[in-house]
């Protein structure tokens, strides 16, 4: 039996210590344990590599601490569109979806691109056509919603700029967004 | 954006990345997760997971460029890692980001140039990792 591994990200960028309170800290590190231990004891358990992946990010994007599904930042339009993608390294097999508005869990409907498809990737109104037909859970706006990102879009709008969901002021990545 | 990438006990390999995009972002746009070799990529030989600024890993095929370090310059997981995210045609556009990625060993790579990634590990060669800022 060969060795098996999972890492996971919750996203990158400016993470100034004394942004954080030690709580939210705290919760972070527990959540990112929490998560990487139950796609590792997926593989331990003989599971795949593929159920492993689209298990952990699945939990992530029903967590509001997190830049994906549930915890998703806001548009310059004040909605959500997520994209999402899969792929499997022994067949090369892949899925993706882009710009998706009410999908749950879009790795999910990435995975059943992938699966059910003879596409790589499905945007807009034909991924959500295409998540209708298979039956995978829509939410409705309020799910998305999250203070905390309603103000970060907020102080972005003052500042007519685009950033990472935990950018901090200064650290702006481009400006006119139209 | 969150990521997770795996290797079963087969040796095979998986990748999956999914995000909410930018706040205050242009309706429409798209950034590196859906797009095969920017910002999510497997193959024989790792798979990897991308976060940070997407259009840096869309104009770099970041991921991708791990694989083929790994498969055409003979690197190690690492190496190649490093070498996508922290130098190369990331570092001449001064890309922003970072990445997860295993091999097919079960070795494990989290690299990033920012000051932080939220990022965890564990693996059957005794990794076990939780961390967050660039000194841990």
């Amino acid at each position: 039996q060969g060795s098996v591994a999972i890492a996971i990200h919750g996203g990158a960028g400016t993470i100034p210590r004394n942004s954080m309170t030690s709580e939210m800290d705290a919760e972070l590190r527990s959540v990112l344990k929490e998560t990487v231990e139950s796609g590792y004891n997926i593989l331990t358990q003989g599971g795949t590599a593929l159920d492993a992946v689209e298990k952990v990010v699945l939990q992530m994007e029903d967590n509001p601490l997190f830049n994906a599904g549930k915890g998703s930042v806001f548009t310059s339009a004040g909605t959500h569109e997520m994209d999402a993608a899969v792929m499997e390294g022994h067949t090369l097999r892949c899925g993706g979806v882009t710009c998706v508005r009410g999908v749950r869990n879009p790795i999910s409907l990435a995975r059943a691109v992938m699966e059910k498809t003879r596409h790589v990737l499905l945007c807009g109104e034909g991924a959500e056509e295409f998540a209708r037909e298979i039956g995978a859970p829509f939410e409705p706006p309020e799910y998305f919603f999250t203070k905390r990102r309603f103000d970060q879009l907020q102080r972005a709008i003052e500042k007519n700029v685009t950033r990472l969901d935990h950018s901090v002021d200064g650290k702006e990545v481009e400006g006119k967004t139209g | 954006t969150v990521g997770a990438v795996a290797v079963d006990q087969f040796g095979h390999t998986a990748a999956a990345t999914s995000t909410g995009g930018m706040t205050n972002k242009r309706i429409g746009r798209v950034g590196d997760t859906p797009v095969p070799g920017a910002g999510n990529y497997a193959n024989k030989f790792c798979a990897v997971s991308g976060t940070g600024v997407g259009e840096h890993f869309l104009r770099t095929l970041a991921c991708y460029e791990v694989a083929c370090r790994m498969e055409f310059g003979e690197m190690s997981l690492e190496e190649a890692g490093r070498g996508s995210i922290c130098g190369g045609r990331f570092k001449e556009i001064d890309g922003s980001g970072g990445l997860v990625a295993v091999d097919t060993l079960g070795n494990v790579c989290l690299c990033f140039n920012t000051e932080g990634m939220y990022r965890a590990a564990r693996s059957s060669k005794g990794v076990d990792v939780v961390a967050i800022y660039d000194d841990e």
